[in-house]
C-alpha cells in the first residue's frame, strides 16, 4: 500500500511539466526515503534523477518499496486537472495495475480522483558516482533559460567555460556568432538574484542546446539553477523542490570530431 | 557540430 499526500500538489505538475517533453515512460520508485525517478531521453544522451523526500509530504505511507511505471505525458494529462493550490495524494496498492490522483481544493469543497493504467517499463538503472566539480556556477534560473533560448536562435551547440573572469557561454551559426558573459554577482536586492562562481580549474565544455532548452523547462520550480562542471563528465544541472528534494539533469558533452 | 557521446559511457549500470 502507499499513500503519498503533498500539501504543495502544484510542485508536483511543475515537476511533469519539467520532465514529459524529456522522457516518454518511467518508473517512479517509492521507498522509505522517497519518490525518486531517474529515467534517461530516448537517445541516451540525457538522464533526469529527481528525489522529492519523504520528509517533504504531509502523510507518508509506503509499506514496500514499489515501482510505478508510467507515461509521463499521460501523467502530466491527469495532473493538469489539479488546481495550483490542491491538495495532491498519490495511492496505489502493492500489486496494482493502476494508481490514483485524488485532488482535493484547499477548502475543501472540490474532491477528485483520477485513476491512470500503469505500464511494465524495462529501464537500465546507472549509478551516479559522486563527484568532484572543477566549477560550480549558481545564477538565476530565468537567466539561464533565457540565455539558452537566445543563444538556440543562433546555433544548436552551447560552449561553457569557465574562467576567473565568470561564466562565458557561446554559440555559432550560419549567421554568426554569440558570447554571454555572467560574472560573479552577490552585491544584489535578493539572494536568488544572485551569481555565485566557484572554480577549482578552468573549464570548458560543448553540449547540445536542445537538451539545454528542455532542462529549462524545470525554471518554475526554483529561482536559482546550479550547474556543475568537470572536463570529460556529463554537466549536472540542479533545480530545487522546495525544501524537499531535487530535479537533476545530466547532459554528456560534446567531443571534438 | 562535434560528436555527442552517450551519457551511458560515463555512468555504471547498476
Amino acid at each position: 500500500m502507499l499513500e503519498l499526500r503533498l500539501v504543495q500538489g502544484g510542485l508536483l505538475k511543475k515537476v511533469l511539466d519539467s520532465l514529459k517533453d524529456l522522457v516518454n515512460d518511467a518508473n517512479f520508485d517509492c521507498s522509505a526515503t522517497g519518490f525518486s525517478l531517474q529515467a534517461m531521453d530516448s537517445s541516451h544522451v540525457a538522464l533526469v534523477a529527481l528525489l522529492l523526500r519523504s520528509e517533504g509530504f504531509e502523510h507518508y505511507r509506503c509499506d514496500r518499496n514499489l515501482s510505478l511505471g508510467m507515461n509521463l505525458s499521460n501523467m502530466a494529462k491527469m495532473l493538469k486537472c489539479a488546481g495550483n493550490d490542491d491538495i495532491v495524494t498519490i495511492k496505489a496498492d502493492d500489486a496494482a495495475d493502476s494508481v490514483t490522483f485524488m485532488f482535493e481544493s484547499p477548502n475543501q469543497d472540490k474532491i477528485a480522483d483520477f485513476d491512470m493504467k500503469l505500464m511494465d517499463i524495462d529501464s537500465e538503472h546507472l549509478g551516479i558516482p559522486e563527484a568532484e566539480f572543477q566549477a560550480i556556477v549558481r545564477m538565476p534560473s530565468a537567466e539561464f533559460a533565457r540565455i539558452c533560448k537566445d543563444l538556440s536562435t543562433i546555433g544548436d551547440t552551447v560552449v561553457i567555460s569557465v574562467t576567473k573572469e565568470g561564466v562565458k557561454f557561446s554559440t555559432r551559426g550560419d549567421i554568426g556568432t554569440a558570447n554571454i558573459v555572467c560574472r560573479h554577482n552577490t552585491s544584489v536586492d535578493k539572494p536568488e538574484e544572485a551569481t555565485i562562481i566557484e572554480m577549482e580549474e578552468t573549464v570548458s565544455l560543448t553540449f547540445a542546446l536542445r537538451y539545454m532548452n528542455s532542462f529549462t523547462k524545470a525554471t518554475p520550480l526554483a529561482n536559482q539553477v546550479t550547474i556543475s562542471l568537470s572536463s570529460d563528465l556529463p554537466v549536472v544541472v540542479e533545480y530545487k523542490v522546495a525544501e524537499m528534494g531535487h530535479i537533476r539533469f545530466y547532459l554528456a558533452p560534446k567531443i571534438e570530431e | 557540430r562535434g560528436i555527442q557521446r552517450n551519457i551511458t559511457e560515463f555512468f555504471r549500470s547498476t
